[in-house]
C-alpha cells in the first residue's frame, strides 16, 4: 500500500516502541556497573535529577497540550527515559573503547551533561509522534513577530522546560545520532534542524554560555588566530 | 543511512565536549 503521512508516522512510532521494549525504566546492568565504576556513584543523583524534570516536563506538557494529556505527557517521559538510558550506555562504551577508561566520573556526575541527554531523548520521542514539528511551531511563529504559543510542544520548547541553555544541548547531539545508529532518516533530519537552529540563532541569544567561552578564548590569546567576522 | 554530516574528529567525544577529558 502507498505510504501516506499517518501510516510514516505510526510505523516510526511501532519502531521507536519495540527498539525501547528491552530497554527498562532503570539503569541496564551494564549502565550500573558504569556508575558503580566512578569515583563518585552518580546513580543518586541521575534518579533524583529524572524526578525533577519528569515533574516540569508533565507540567508543561499539560500546560501546551492540554490537561487531559497529561497522562500522554507521562508516557512520553519514559519513552524518553529509555532513550536516555540507551543511548548513554551506548555512548559510553564507545567512550570507554576510544579512551580506554572505565571511570567516567565527571561526565556522569555533571548535571547539565544528563539534562541534555534526557532533552535530547524527549526531542526524539515528540518528533516521532509528530508533537515537534517546525512547519507550525512556535518558534517560527515567534521569529515571525507573533506571540509564542502555548499550544505546541516544538523545539526549542524543551529547553525552555529544563532551563537549558541551547548550546549545551548542541553538544549532545552528534554524539546521540552515533550513539544510535537505528534512529529514523526523518528524526536525523530534526536533529539537525535543531541544530542548525541553535547554530544560526539560539545560541546567539542574550545570557548564552557561548559569550563567556568566546570571553575566555580572547583572554587566552587565542584571539589572534582568529578570523574577522566579516571573513 | 542518513545524510547527516559528523564533524567530530576521531580523537573527540561527548567526554570532550562536556571538559571531562
Amino acid at each position: 500500500p502507498p505510504q501516506t503521512p499517518i501510516r510514516a508516522a505510526m510505523t516510526s512510532i511501532q519502531q521507536l516502541r519495540g527498539e525501547l521494549i528491552s530497554t527498562g525504566d532503570q539503569p541496564s546492568a551494564i549502565l550500573d556497573t558504569y556508575f558503580k565504576n566512578c569515583t563518585v556513584d552518580p546513580t543518586q543523583d541521575v534518579l533524583k535529577r529524572l524526578e525533577t524534570l519528569e515533574q516540569a516536563f508533565s507540567q508543561r506538557f499539560g500546560q501546551a497540550v492540554g490537561p487531559r494529556c497529561v497522562v500522554l505527557g507521562k508516557q512520553r517521559f519514559t519513552l524518553g527515559v529509555r532513550l536516555y538510558y540507551k543511548v548513554m550506555e551506548a555512548m559510553l562504551k564507545s567512550e570507554e573503547k576510544r579512551l580506554s577508561v572505565q571511570n567516567f566520573s565527571k561526565l556522569l556526575n555533571d548535571s547539565t551533561f544528563h539534562t541534555s541527554l534526557l532533552a535530547c531523548s524527549l526531542e526524539v520521542v515528540m518528533a516521532t509522534y509528530g508533537e515537534s514539528s517546525f512547519k507550525t511551531g512556535g518558534y517560527i511563529q515567534e521569529v515571525a513577530g507573533g506571540d509564542p504559543t502555548e499550544t505546541d510542544v516544538c523545539f526549542p520548547w524543551i529547553l525552555d522546560v529544563f532551563n537549558l541553555a541551547a548550546f549545551d544541548f548542541y553538544k549532545v547531539i552528534e554524539s546521540f545520532i552515533k550513539a544510535d545508529p537505528t534512529m529514523s532518516k526523518d528524526i536525523v533530519k530534526h536533529l539537525e534542524t535543531c541544530e542548525n537552529l541553535i547554530m544560526e540563532r539560539i545560541a546567539w541569544r542574550r545570557g548564552s554560555p557561548l559569550f563567556e567561552l568566546l570571553k575566555q578564548e580572547h583572554e587566552g590569546g587565542a584571539a589572534e588566530q582568529l578570523e574577522t567576522p566579516a571573513s | 543511512s542518513h545524510d547527516y554530516h559528523f564533524g567530530l574528529e576521531d580523537h573527540e567525544g561527548i567526554s570532550e565536549l562536556f571538559d571531562c577529558d
